[in-house]
């Protein structure tokens, strides 16, 4: 028997919502130590690897390791029929092909459940080197939603570098270019509102802006994103899910011909 | 440029 629950269907409605345009169905590996899910975008050019901690979890059980293949488009639609401080459950029975969805309102008077059937998804699963990175940037998510979405209007790819002084952001195109530089933050009242950099060596690297706004569907997740960078390797782009885990998006890079 | 793959940096298990 699986059974996992929120206090607070907010959560698991913005993940939904952070990997639903990515990725049009992934299997959940689920454990006693909580779900994980790892899967590639249809063109196996990104990766999105989440990970939910089972002691984020307000009640937690899992009998029996479970994989569930969900369709993300009917689980979306599933949350959506959640208001966003509601109870949500998952249960599933071990050997199941089905899985259900319970939402409790907060004053008990109105339970909705919705069952859903799994799918049978063929695992590939992928490994992902531990990587000492070159450069690591901690910034506020919202303003990396917003660099990635104004760049995106001047060319279909971003350069990032990362130096010691900050990091730039580089787009370019028939409408012309543009260039958006942040220094590392001396000093911020609010820790989240910071930009800071740890760099072994400076990186410069281009990646495809679809990719990179597909990524901060994640923004409503987390103050702060993080950018791992090493020449010629994966862009990991890390948004924490407070009390819970995390959301990893690895992008490969663009290459000259 | 041409982008590259994501399997091919990282290997299937």
């Amino acid at each position: 028997m699986f059974e996992a629950r929120l206090n607070a269907a907010t959560t698991l409605k913005k993940v939904l919502d952070a990997i639903k345009d990515l990725l049009n169905e992934a299997t959940f590996d689920c454990s006693d130590a909580g779900i994980q899910l790892q899967a590639m975008d249809n063109s196996h050019v990104s990766l999105v690897s989440l990970t939910l901690r089972s002691d984020g979890f307000d009640k937690f059980r899992c009998d029996r390791n479970l994989s569930m293949g969900m369709n993300l488009g009917s689980m979306s639609k599933i949350l959506k029929c959640a208001n966003n401080e509601d109870t949500v459950t998952m249960k599933a029975q071990d050997n199941a092909d089905t899985v259900t969805f319970m939402f409790e309102s907060q004053n008990h008077e109105k339970v909705s459940d919705y069952e859903m059937k799994l799918m049978n998804l063929d695992q590939e699963h992928l490994g992902i080197p531990e990587t000492d990175y070159s450069c690591v940037v901690r910034m506020p998510a919202m303003e990396f939603a917003r660099i990635c979405r104004d760049l995106s209007q001047f060319g279909e790819s971003v350069i990032i570098c990362c130096t010691k002084e900050g990091v730039k952001f580089s787009a370019s195109g028939d409408v012309g270019s543009a260039n958006i530089k942040l220094a590392q933050t001396s000093s911020v009242d609010k820790e989240e509102e910071a930009v800071t950099i740890e760099m072994q060596e400076p990186v410069s690297l281009t990646f495809a802006c679809r990719y990179l706004n597909a990524f901060t569907k994640a923004t409503p997740l987390s103050n702060q994103v993080q950018l791992s960078m090493s020449a010629d390797v994966p862009l990991v782009v890390e948004y924490r899910i407070p009390d819970l885990g995390h959301i990893r998006y690895y992008l490969a890079p663009k290459i000259e011909e | 440029m041409s982008q590259r793959t994501i399997t091919s940096f990282f290997t299937k298990t």
